[in-house]
């Protein structure tokens, strides 16, 4: 008798499936799996509960068990910036989190920093009223650095406490649009020290490992500081942020469980790791 | 790339002579890995490879002298055949008006899909209207119509109180009386679990009949690309599929798992944010960017 436990194959492919149709990707997948084969190897035998509750320890460790809390300005308006590819749900996420921050009694100003898709504006307009939040905004095909610092000067003159910019959606695969970005958070730091103070990734929960692209491209041009993890009240369970935790170190601020005002939670790794494997 | 990594596969095999099919499993394996990797649904990758392996244990691979080559040979191939084949056109009605509806998850490019293809179809000689029947998104009715008068293209809308069966019977009228050959339906992003919105889609199919229902689909979804299509296929019988924001760097495995539960074709796919970005969709090129 070796001492070496019972690896059981089947439960670990089994497991392996659940994984990577949570989006995990095959890497992390089997990186988890790996350990797990690892812990069951040094002699105690494990059953199907024990391999996912070692899963899901493993998963939080990864997310990090209690996410930072969002960064404040030393003094002036703290700057959200929010970026992110096509429809992933940054504009609606930026009237969540303004609302959010007016219910506990914080003064917001919203940039309308996408001046180009069709209505964008008139968008997050309706966003401003739903949540008592300012919109600065400019003409369309304005600079979108130019509404950033617009909202920025105009909330520090009048003492509001949070500047949200929402930006356009752009695929990082465009470096022309990437640029734009960056100039826009290059006017952000010019106009206040230390701005943007947050730059949250807004990711929909239903991509695939496409996510990881974004979130090394993002991370490279304007640095993040954290993901909106989106659309969590479908049936996708959003794996892909645990490779982007794992491979940039990003965490997960908030989580979008539908389109209402109200539908935005802070993001918990236990309940998220109890979700992608139970 | 694949390639390279079966190459190396076989490379280490080589020195043993004939290759078994344990060999071949070996080589499979990557292929398994690289459709994962490309956000091919686990289920319909497994079957893939089964279909694969089937072809490659019985052919030419095991005498192969490039058996490398020949396994993408056959992946290639059946990937292509798999999602081609079939009439990747739309279906127009013997009597005008055509009413082809868009529907899908939430940001996946209905409303700007829906504009291109009213685009494409005047350019091909139609003369096509939309009608804005997303009645709950800030600011929707406004972009379809931003749009519309970008194309000088009729908007039908009733305004966002109104319900979303009205304005798609009122552009049916409406196109009847103004001899518009062609009405392309945008509507709301919904969750393919949200019973009541799935409910407000049949309702509107009851009423105004479409004669094309074409699921919009981001290329960058991963496994969930499944039960989206199932679902919206089972509720609403889908004629087709538009595969959009091809212009990233997704490798667009939803595209195969998507024709492989539904067994409708991809019709066009959307290559920008600009109106003229629509192109038809063709399942070699596809196969390729999903191999990577
Ligand atoms: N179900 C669900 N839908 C969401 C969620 N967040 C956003 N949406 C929807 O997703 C769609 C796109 O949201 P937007 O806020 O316009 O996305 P965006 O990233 O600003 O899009 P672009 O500016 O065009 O890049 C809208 O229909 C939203 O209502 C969520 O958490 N759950
Ligand atoms: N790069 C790129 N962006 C696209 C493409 N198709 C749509 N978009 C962008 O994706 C975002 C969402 O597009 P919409 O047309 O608003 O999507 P939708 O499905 O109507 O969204 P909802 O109505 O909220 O469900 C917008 O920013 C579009 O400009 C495409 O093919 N390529
Ligand atoms: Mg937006
Ligand atoms: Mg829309």
């Amino acid at each position: 008798f070796t001492g070496k436990a019972q690896v059981d194959e089947d439960m670990l492919e089994e497991l392996e499936a659940v994984l990577i149709q949570a989006d995990l990707g095959i890497k992390a997948t089997q990186s988890i799996i790996a350990t797990l084969r690892e812990q069951s190897e040094r002699g105690k035998p494990v059953d199907s509960s024990t391999a996912i509750s070692l899963i899901q320890e493993e998963i939080v460790r990864i997310l990090g068990e209690k996410p930072p809390t969002m960064a404040r300005a030393e003094s002036g308006p703290t700057v959200i910036m929010m970026v992110g590819v096509n429809g992933t749900g940054k504009t609606t996420s930026t009237g969540k989190i303004a609302s959010m921050l007016c219910a506990s009694g914080k003064s917001v100003v919203l940039a309308a920093a996408d001046t180009f898709r069709a209505a964008a504006i008139e968008q997050l307009e309706v966003w401003g009223r739903r949540s008592g939040a300012t919109v600065i905004k400019h003409q369309e095909s304005s600079d979108p650095a130019a509404v950033a610092f617009d909202a920025f000067e105009a909330g520090r003159a009048r003492g509001i406490d949070y500047v949200i910019v929402d930006t356009a959606g752009r695929l990082h695969t465009k470096s022309n649009l990437m640029e734009e970005l960056k100039k826009v958070k290059r006017v952000l730091g010019r106009a206040g020290t230390g701005a943007p103070h947050e730059t949250l990734l807004v990711v929909d929960a239903t991509t695939g490992q496409n996510a990881i692209a974004q979130a090394r491209v993002f991370n490279e041009a304007v640095g993040l500081t954290g993901v909106v993890l989106t659309k969590l009240d479908g049936t996708a369970r959003g794996g892909i942020v645990v490779a982007i935790c794992s491979e940039f170190g990003v965490p997960v601020r908030y989580v979008g469980v539908g389109e209402g005002v109200d539908d935005l939670r802070p993001f918990d790794p236990r309940e998220f790791a109890a979700s992608l494997v139970s | 790339n694949l390639s390279a990594k079966l190459q190396d596969v076989f490379k280490n095999l080589r020195n043993r002579g004939r290759l078994t099919e344990k060999d071949v499993d070996l080589a499979l394996k990557e292929v398994r890995m690289a459709l994962l990797e490309a956000d091919v649904n686990f289920k319909v990758t497994k079957d893939f490879v089964a279909s694969v392996k089937a072809r490659a244990i019985g052919s030419a691979v095991l005498e192969s002298l490039t058996p490398a080559q020949q396994v993408i040979k056959i992946v290639f191939e059946e990937l292509t055949a798999l999602m081609g084949g079939q009439s990747a056109k739309i279906a127009f009605a013997n009597k005008p008006p055509t009413l082809v509806m868009l529907v899908g998850l939430q940001g996946s490019g209905k409303t700007t899909t829906c504009a291109k293809l009213a685009s494409l179809l005047r350019k091909q000689g139609k003369r096509p209207m939309m009608a804005a029947a997303d009645v709950y998104r800030p600011a929707a009715i406004k972009q379809l119509q931003v749009l519309g008068s970008q194309l000088n293209i009729e908007v039908f809308t009733l305004g966002d109180k109104a319900d979303p069966a009205d304005i798609a019977a009122g552009a049916v009228e409406r196109a009847r009386s103004f001899g518009y050959d062609t009405v392309l339906l945008d509507t709301a992003g919904r969750l393919h679990i949200d019973e009541e919105m799935m409910v407000e889609l049949e309702r509107i199919r009851a009423r105004v009949s479409p004669h094309e229902v074409l699921l919009v689909v981001d290329a960058m979804t991963g496994q969930d690309a499944v039960n989206v299509a199932t679902t919206f296929n089972e509720r609403m019988g889908i004629d087709g599929v538009v595969l959009t924001k091809l212009d990233g760097d997704a490798r667009g495995g939803a595209a195969l798992s998507v024709r492989a539960v539904t067994g409708k074709p991809i019709k066009f796919v959307a290559t920008g944010e600009k109106l003229d970005a629509l192109e038809p969709f063709h399942p070699d090129r596809m196969s390729s960017r999903i191999l990577g």
